[in-house]
């Protein structure tokens, strides 16, 4: 991700490399059904990371960009169950 | 509300559960009325019935735990994951676990045990994640008061959809 992030997944303004992180092991742990994590990453990189982010606005309601914006964030820092919402 | 694939649920009416390891949050009185009650919110709609057990296998095993704790599923410390559960089926199925690193309540100074509690036996009983932000299968977190509980729309439609619903 390092190299592709910045140019196929551009951070708003208020998203940092923290919460970029935060994100990518939100959505590994939410929405990557088991046996997809890997194989899903290595061959779509960070169109990957947008569809699932796209998914989780979705599925909670939140203006779907694929963008890590302040409320999609808002929403990924809180406590929650660890079940994935994605079907496994 | 939503099922897992493949719609897994009990093949019984009468379930057994058993709380194998406790936490320091609490005292194993409050947790075991916690327990007793998220039980009690799914069996008042649906026709089923929960069983203590206080050896041996369980259909619910409960317990809290710390980090990796050997299911592919580690805890992360404070906050973040709190709890999860396994749908319903042999072995881990219908297990609960708990993560021993949160602050665990029976009020509201830290997370209510009863309301997560309730959440994860709805995993156990075969419910997935809702999107409705109403409902207790809601993935996030939100107290719910434990005395006077009734299970939200949602969660009815859900559970009654899997085991029909609690004649009266």
């Amino acid at each position: 991700y390092s190299a592709a992030a910045p140019a196929l997944f551009a951070l708003p303004r208020t998203t940092g490399w923290k919460d970029f992180y935060l994100a990518q092991e939100y959505l590994d742990k939410y929405y990557t059904p088991k046996g997809e994590h890997h194989l899903g990453e290595m061959t779509s990189g960070s169109n990957s990371m947008t569809r699932k982010v796209q998914q989780m606005q979705a599925f909670f309601g939140l203006r779907v960009t694929g963008k890590l914006d302040y409320s999609t964030m808002g929403v990924m820092k809180r406590p929650r169950c660890g079940v994935p919402d994605v079907a496994n | 509300y939503r099922l897992f694939p493949g719609e897994p649920k009990w093949k019984k009416s009468t379930l057994t559960y058993r709380v194998t390891k406790y936490t320091s949050s609490l005292s194993h009185a409050d947790v075991d009325k916690a327990v007793e009650m998220g039980l009690k919110a799914w069996s008042a709609a649906a026709p089923l019935n929960f069983v203590k057990a206080t050896s041996g296998e369980a259909d619910i095993m409960i317990s809290f735990q710390s980090g990796d704790h050997g299911d592919s599923y580690p805890f992360d410390g404070p906050r973040g994951t709190l709890a999860h559960a396994f749908a319903p089926g042999e072995g881990l199925g219908g297990d609960t676990h708990f993560d021993n690193a949160e602050k665990w309540t029976m009020g509201m100074n830290g997370f209510n045990l009863f309301t997560v509690a309730a959440h994860e036996f709805g995993h156990a009983l075969g419910l997935a994640h809702s999107a409705d932000p109403s409902a207790l299968m809601y993935p996030t977190y939100r107290y719910q008061h434990p005395f006077g509980f009734h299970l939200p729309k949602d969660d009815v439609k859900g559970i009654q959809a899997l085991y029909g619903s609690r004649q009266s």
